[in-house]
């Protein structure tokens, strides 16, 4: 897949899209569907957070590019022609991720990658907004996740053995 | 300020559009 044209900084009103956009980075080659969908992700709560600002602008067309290529390179993935088709993907990705971590906590084995992978699920779960309402169950989830990557990385970091 | 307000909101207008079409939603 070409490389994509870099993004200026990021303006300091989308400070909370930058994990986003690292996860979109990361997925660049893992899954080209994921990667899509986050930036279409920050595309869409970047123009609702500042769209009227040089900056940010600059930031949204530079982002917007990135999408428009994406979309040609990917045109025959039906994930990326039909969204219900992507919202699919995205969902199940994101599950797989949450199962993974979760099935690590529960064998009592925690570690960088679990707490990754329960973290990037919470964000692959705010991506699907994109898409709709989530469900109740999509909520919980995500709530869940970012609590357990929040309360498991403090643990690590004190030294204690998370509950 | 008025053509500056324009120019903004025209350009605003372009990513919406922009926006719409990756989407198909024009």
């Amino acid at each position: 897949m070409a490389a994509l044209a870099p993004l200026p900084p990021l303006p300091p009103q989308f400070k909370s899209l930058q994990h986003h956009l690292r996860t979109a980075q990361e997925h660049d080659k893992r899954d080209p569907v994921v990667a899509y969908y986050c930036r279409l992700y920050a595309m869409q709560t970047g123009m609702k957070i500042d769209s009227k600002t040089p900056e940010c602008r600059k930031f949204l067309s530079k982002l917007m590019d990135q999408l428009e290529a994406l979309k040609k390179q990917l045109g025959d993935n039906e994930a990326i022609t039909q969204e219900i088709v992507g919202c699919a993907h995205v969902e199940n990705y994101a599950l797989k991720m949450f199962l993974y971590a979760d099935n690590e906590d529960r064998a009592g084995r925690f570690h960088k990658n679990m707490i990754k992978s329960f973290y990037t699920a919470s964000l692959l779960i705010d991506v699907l907004t994109v898409f709709g309402e989530l469900t109740d169950e999509n909520m919980k989830h995500r709530k869940y996740a970012r609590w357990k990557a929040t309360y498991i990385h403090n643990c690590l970091k004190n030294g204690e053995t998370p509950q | 300020t008025g053509s500056v307000a324009t120019v903004a909101s025209a350009e605003q207008d372009e990513l919406s559009q922009r926006l719409a079409r990756l989407r198909d939603q024009v």
